[in-house]
C-alpha cells in the first residue's frame, strides 16, 4: 500500500494494455492490466488511480474521455503516467458500482432507435451513470430526471460525439426543410397564437431550436442542482393575473417590478426583452412578466427559471365579484378570462410551478402567491456546471451572455396590453372561431386574418 | 446500481 504518486514511463505498443474503471469525481482507476503489456512491465497494477497522462490531468474526466485519450496516443510514442495506489477507494468503488455520475441538459431532440434507448426533447435533464455502456464507446447509460427532480426511466442515450453528429444533422435538416416559415403570413400565424396543444408544442420546439443555433448550445450541457443566485422572474397566469401583478409591484416595490413590454419591430405586437428581465434581476427584484406559455418555455430554456403561478378560478361569478372588488374600473370580461384560464389549465399545466385556488373572500390568495414565490426562490434549479463556481455578483452577466441570447425577447400575453369590452352574458361574444381553439390570445383573436 | 461492470470491454 502506498499513496505516494508514482511516475511510470513506457512506449505505447498497439495499445497501452489497460482497462479502466471509475470516472468523473471518483477518479480514473486501472481495473485490469494486460499481461506482458508495456504498462504491466512497468508495474502498473489493478487499483492504481491514474492522476495524469503526459500533460493531461485525469482528475475529472469521464471514463469515456479517459479511454478516448489513451486510444488517441500514437503507438510507438513515449507515455508518462502519474499514478497512485488507492486500493481502499478502488475496492469501495467496485463494490458500490459508482463511477461516472453527472447531470446533463440536452439541447437537441432525439427519437430513440433501439428498445433500450430513451427519446428526449431539448431541455430534458439526465443523470448519466456510465459513459461506456456495456464497456463500449458510443452509448451512455442514463436516467431521466423529471421536473419534480425525481429520477424516472432509465436507458441509453447517444454518447457525446454521437450527440454532436445528431444535433448538427438536425440543424442542417431544419435549415433545408423549410421548417422555419418566413414571410408575413407565417409571422401572422406566429403572432396569432398557439391554437392547439400540438401546434403549440411544435412551434415552441422550433422556437427553442432557433435559440439553440443562435446561442450555440452544446448538445449536452453539464448541469448541477443549486439555488438560483438571482431573484427569479415571476409569471402569474389566470383570471386575476393583471390584478395580482399590479398589487405585487405596488405593495412590494422593493421586491417586485413589472417588466416593460415594447413593440416588436414592424408589428403591433409587444415583446419583453430578456435584457429587461436581467436588469430587474440585477436590482435584486423579481421581474413580473405578462408572457405567453411558449415564452415561459423559452425562459426556462435560457435558465431564468420563472416561477409560474396559476390562479385557478373556482367559479365565474366568484371571479367576477373578485374583479369588481379589486379592480372596479377594469372592463375585462370575467367569462373570457375564466374560459382562457380553463384552456390554460388543460394545455399548459406542465408549465405551472404552483397553483393558487381562488376561493372564498379576503386576500388569502395574495399571501399565498407571495409564499409560493418565497419558497420557490429557495428551491434548487438546474444550473450550468461551469457557472456554479462563479461568484454570485458576476453570474448574472453569465446568465445571459451576448453570445448566447443575442437578441432575446419574450412574446407578451396580450391580456395586459389590451383591455377589451366586458361581454359577460353575451352568447355571441366569441369571434374568429376561437371557441374551438384549445388556447388563444384574446387581444389577437379580435384581429382579422391576412 | 448499474448494468455492466463499469469498465471498458477491450484493451486500450
Amino acid at each position: 500500500y502506498s499513496a505516494e504518486p508514482r511516475v511510470v514511463q513506457f512506449v505505447k505498443a498497439k495499445s497501452v494494455g489497460l482497462r479502466l474503471a471509475g470516472g468523473n469525481d471518483v477518479g480514473i482507476f486501472v481495473s485490469s492490466v494486460q499481461e506482458g503489456s508495456p504498462a504491466d512491465s512497468q508495474g502498473v497494477r489493478e487499483g492504481d488511480q491514474i492522476l495524469q497522462v503526459n500533460d493531461t490531468s485525469f482528475q475529472h474526466l469521464t471514463r469515456e474521455e479517459a479511454v478516448e485519450h489513451l486510444m488517441a496516443l500514437p503507438p510507438g510514442e513515449e507515455v508518462t503516467l502519474w499514478t497512485q495506489s488507492k486500493q481502499d477507494i478502488y475496492r469501495k468503488m467496485v463494490s458500490s458500482n459508482v463511477g461516472d455520475s453527472f447531470y446533463i441538459r440536452t439541447h437537441f431532440d432525439f427519437e430513440k432507435d433501439t428498445p433500450s434507448g430513451l427519446s428526449f426533447v431539448r431541455g430534458d435533464v439526465f443523470h448519466v451513470l456510465d459513459t461506456m455502456y456495456r464497456g463500449r464507446l458510443g452509448s451512455w447509460l442514463a436516467v431521466r430526471v423529471g421536473r419534480d427532480l425525481q429520477e424516472q426511466d432509465r436507458g441509453i442515450i447517444p454518447n457525446h460525439s454521437r450527440a454532436e453528429q445528431i444535433a448538427s444533422l438536425e440543424s442542417v435538416l431544419k435549415a433545408t426543410s423549410g421548417a422555419n416559415p418566413s414571410g408575413a403570413r407565417a409571422e401572422f400565424w406566429k403572432l396569432r397564437g398557439l391554437r392547439g396543444a400540438k401546434k403549440m408544442l411544435r412551434k415552441s420546439r422550433e422556437d427553442l431550436s432557433a435559440l439553440t443555433k443562435q446561442g450555440r448550445y452544446p448538445p449536452y450541457e453539464r448541469v448541477v442542482l443549486k439555488e438560483a443566485n438571482f431573484k427569479r422572474p415571476v409569471v402569474i397566469l389566470g383570471p386575476i393575473a393583471d390584478i395580482a401583478v399590479q398589487k405585487l409591484s405596488r405593495e412590494l416595490p422593493e421586491l417586485f417590478e413589472i417588466a416593460p413590454s415594447v413593440p416588436r419591430d414592424g408589428t403591433s405586437s409587444k415583446v419583453i426583452k430578456l435584457d429587461s428581465v436581467r436588469q430587474i434581476a440585477e436590482k435584486g427584484k423579481h421581474a413580473l412578466l405578462d408572457i405567453t406559455p411558449s415564452a415561459v418555455e423559452r425562459l426556462n430554456y435560457v435558465q431564468y427559471y420563472p416561477v409560474v403561478v396559476f390562479c385557478e378560478p373556482e367559479s365565474r361569478p366568484g371571479v367576477k365579484a373578485m374583479r369588481q372588488w379589486l379592480a372596479p374600473d377594469s372592463r375585462k370580461s370575467s367569462r373570457r378570462l375564466c374560459a382562457q384560464a380553463n384552456k390554460m389549465k388543460k394545455y399548459c399545466s406542465h408549465l405551472f410551478t404552483a397553483t393558487v385556488h381562488l376561493s372564498g373572500s379576503g386576500n388569502a390568495w395574495f399571501q399565498e402567491i407571495q409564499d409560493i414565490i418565497r419558497t420557490q426562490q429557495s428551491q434548487p434549479v438546474w444550473t450550468t456546471a461551469e457557472q456554479a463556481d462563479v461568484a454570485p455578483e458576476d453570474s448574472l452577466d453569465l446568465l445571459n451572455p451576448p453570445s448566447r441570447v443575442a437578441s432575446g425577447y419574450l412574446t407578451c400575453d396580450s391580456r395586459a396590453n389590451s383591455d377589451y369590452d366586458d361581454t359577460d352574458g353575451e352568447a355571441s361574444a366569441y369571434t374568429d372561431g376561437e371557441a374551438e381553439d384549445p388556447y388563444d390570445q384574446p387581444g389577437l383573436a379580435r384581429s382579422s386574418e391576412p | 446500481s448499474k448494468s455492466g461492470d463499469g469498465k471498458n470491454s477491450v484493451w486500450i
